[in-house]
């Protein structure tokens, strides 16, 4: 070992195995496992060479073999219920440049827990768990991304067969969808305007098988493809999808929430927002994912700081260590801090989105809208902390930060990509905007109606914005206690 | 600010520190089991009154661990004020340009800017909360100073970043920025030993990184010449091409 790095963990006022099992919410030892399976286990589960090294055909060739060996030895060494064992093996196996199995886990198998009903997750749900089939989450189309209002794709039902009628209607209609839509999936959840009776119901999803089961060639009434080269991910083809005059049956609509009975009646939801719960839960994730990728980042940045020695501070006492200069503390610490806020706020968030899933599913809505206006605020803010967050530790690798073996180029691509996707930042922040306007119209610090005290204490406790409706002070206390 | 520090009275009645911390920490830590959805509110209340019972009314003793917290909660308020300042004032802006004959969605469009920086205030807000509810979950306490010191260093440089608005409103006082700013500088020395193994708690693997420059043994500068080896450039010392192009057009 690099003795400058030994002299630095020698420094060490804590044990870091501690702080590790608690970022990891007690998983260290189980990580150790599942890592110890994995390198046995060879060429196998390892990429052919560093990714880098190879073009995009063969990364997506590599990540197909690893995808397929991963998914044989899956049941060997993980828990497949438990999201994080999954997150890991797939990282440790496919890296981060993307797998087709990566969002089949982490959007295709939640959207469909989350909106099938009960005969349709018994149909549909051991396929997706046993990979007998892969799938995507078609929603953003061309024309139209976050805005899930204006999308143009119709599912026009025909109660005389029975059958929804999928078409893509327009250019800007055609689904494009950056993850393993255009050659690596079978099916996809689609969200489509439902049109019944004459009458269009807003988004829907539906479960559309787009490809042949044995041949892999798309269905006729499909057309799918791939638009090309993107900034991360390069193992992900960036696909689109159209359909024209698309049939699939009315059980093919999924239907936990809205229905749409034989004769074409529609069965609205219990809240016009649960349809966005499978969004709410991919943010959710995401922004303890955020502060995985930040935290990799800034430990390649401050184990590098502490091997590379440049320049003097006093004269003639040696070259320091780059970390000694306030200037690269100034620029790496900061983004350490926000690893740990972006973290401890990703589990919390996950934790309010299972307790907001259960009361769904004891008919109580109430926290549905409060979660989904701080998922979109937190998703934007963090891509945007750790898309800088992450620039800054390639800065502070000076050239060889540049340089692809850094590793810092391809995690700069990935979180890059998170300002965009799940959502564009602003409109994400208008979305929090939206509630908080809502909210603070209700604001009333003097008032003489009791009945308006008791609501306003009651409105104070509320965790996230009990402070909207506190008193401000004039001025600040700190230095003062 | 009525429960005021003094130095002399802590000096006589802490006869052992790290036990009057353990004490803290594991009362803080059970509170939070026996009540999980209590806010940090409602425990510090309990604590303080907890520790009233210990301590005995007429002393004036704050333990170490509380008076973090009273330090912290004075950013936090810091916080909650910026993004009350910005909710409300985009509001208002909104309500202004209805009065001024504006259609609803018009009001919205021109608040646009506005309503983007109240929303991450309010976010960042929530985020700082959430920081500081996780400290008293943490049991070991040489874990939880260094997270202490951690998250120090994020609301002072937060609010080092994010402080014109409360300057100029006057919440804040020039003296009480440059506190903020000393704070941050103090922050950045205190973490500065324990940074590699800050990073090192994270626990990546070197498979996992897929970094040279980020190797756990530190061994980079000889690692880099072996992963040129994977470079298909270096297949050749001469690239096949060389001659066609830029070979003959040197010698033309």
């Amino acid at each position: 070992v690099n003795p400058d790095l030994t002299e630095e963990r020698k420094k060490a006022t804590f044990d870091p195995f501690k702080l590790g099992n608690f970022f990891w919410q007690g998983q260290l030892q189980r990580r150790k496992e599942i890592l110890a399976y994995v390198e046995a286990q060879g060429a196998e589960l390892s990429p052919r060479m560093p990714e880098v090294f190879m073009n995009r055909m063969e990364q997506m060739e590599d990540v197909a073999r690893l995808s397929v060996a991963m998914a044989s030895h899956a049941e060997k060494v993980i828990d497949v219920f438990k999201p994080e064992e999954q997150f890991y093996f797939n990282s440790l196996i496919c890296g981060f440049n993307g797998s087709p199995f990566h969002l089949h886990l982490i959007m295709a198998v939640p959207a469909m827990i989350n909106s099938c009903d009960d005969d349709q997750a018994t149909e549909w749900l051991p396929k997706l768990l046993n990979r007998e089939v892969i799938a995507t989450y078609a929603q953003t189309e061309m024309g139209h991304g976050t805005n899930l209002r204006a999308l143009e794709t119709t599912a026009t039902y025909d109660p005389s067969t029975e059958q929804f009628i999928l078409n893509t209607p327009t250019i800007t209609a055609t689904k494009w969808w950056p993850g393993a839509l255009g050659k690596s999936v079978n099916y996809a959840v689609v969200i489509a305007q439902l049109w019944t009776n004459g009458k269009c119901y807003g988004p829907h999803p539906f479960w559309v098988q787009l490809r042949d089961l044995d041949t892999h060639k798309s269905l006729p009434g499909i057309t799918l493809g791939d638009i090309g080269p993107k900034l991360g991910t390069p193992s992900n083809d960036n696909g689109f999808l159209r359909f024209e005059n698309y049939r699939i049956p009315r059980r093919y609509m999924l239907m936990k929430h809205a229905k749409v009975l034989p004769t074409g009646e529609y069965l609205p939801p219990l809240h016009a927002k649960v349809g966005y719960t499978s969004m709410m839960y991919v943010r959710s994730m995401m922004i303890y994912g955020h502060a995985i990728y930040l935290a990799q980042a800034v430990t390649i940045a401050i184990r590098y700081s502490c091997i590379r020695r440049q320049g003097e501070i006093k004269p003639g006492a040696g070259e320091v260590k780059v970390l000694d200069y306030t200037t690269q503390q100034y620029r790496l610490l900061p983004v350490l801090a926000h690893v740990f806020a972006i973290a401890f706020t990703g589990l919390y968030i996950n934790q309010l989105y299972y307790t907001v899933i259960g009361d769904i599913n004891a008919g109580d809505v109430s926290l549905l809208a409060d979660l989904h206006s701080l998922g979109s605020g937190l998703k934007a803010l963090t891509s945007w902390q750790i898309t800088r967050g992450v620039e800054q530790c390639r800065l502070a690798c000076g050239g060889h930060g540049y340089s692809d073996a850094s590793g810092l180029p391809s995690l700069y691509t990935m979180v890059a990509g998170s300002l965009t996707y799940e959502g564009e930042n602003i409109v994400m922040l208008l979305q929090t905007a939206r509630s908080l306007m809502k909210m603070s119209a209700e604001v009333s610090y003097i008032t003489d109606n009791l009945e308006k005290i008791e609501e306003n204490e009651q409105k104070m406790k509320n965790p996230i914005s009990g402070y909207i409706f506190r008193k401000p002070s004039i001025s600040s206390r700190i230095n003062e206690n | 600010s009525k429960w005021s520090f003094t130095s002399g009275s802590l000096t006589e009645f802490v006869k052992d520190e790290s036990i009057q911390v353990w004490y803290h920490s594991t009362y803080l830590v059970e509170l939070r089991r026996i009540v999980p959805k209590l806010t940090f509110y409602e425990i510090f209340t309990i604590s303080y009154d907890f520790e009233s019972d210990w301590v005995g009314d007429s002393d004036c003793v704050v333990a170490p661990t509380k008076i973090f917290f009273f330090q912290v909660l004075d950013y936090l308020e810091a916080f909650e004020h910026n993004s009350r300042r910005l909710i409300l004032s985009a509001l208002d802006y909104i309500q202004q340009q209805k009065k001024l004959g504006r259609s609803a969605e018009e009001a919205w469009n021109e608040a646009g800017v506005l309503l983007c920086h109240a929303s991450k205030a309010h976010t960042q807000t929530f985020m700082v909360r959430i920081f500081i509810e996780t400290i008293p979950k943490i049991e070991d306490i040489a874990v939880r100073n260094v997270m202490e010191d951690i998250l120090w260093l994020y609301i002072s440089y937060e609010l080092v970043h994010s402080a014109v608005g409360l300057l100029e409103e006057g919440f804040l006082s020039s003296i009480q920025m440059g506190i903020i700013r000393k704070k941050m500088f103090a922050s950045l020395a205190k973490i500065r030993p324990n940074s590699v193994a800050l990073v090192d708690s994270f626990d990546f693997t070197d498979r996992e990184l897929r970094s040279v420059l980020g190797r756990k043994d530190g061994k980079v500068y000889e690692n880099l010449l072996e992963w040129a080896s994977n470079s298909p450039l270096n297949e050749h010392d001469v690239l096949p091409f060389h001659e066609k192009y830029l070979g003959s057009a040197m010698r033309e």
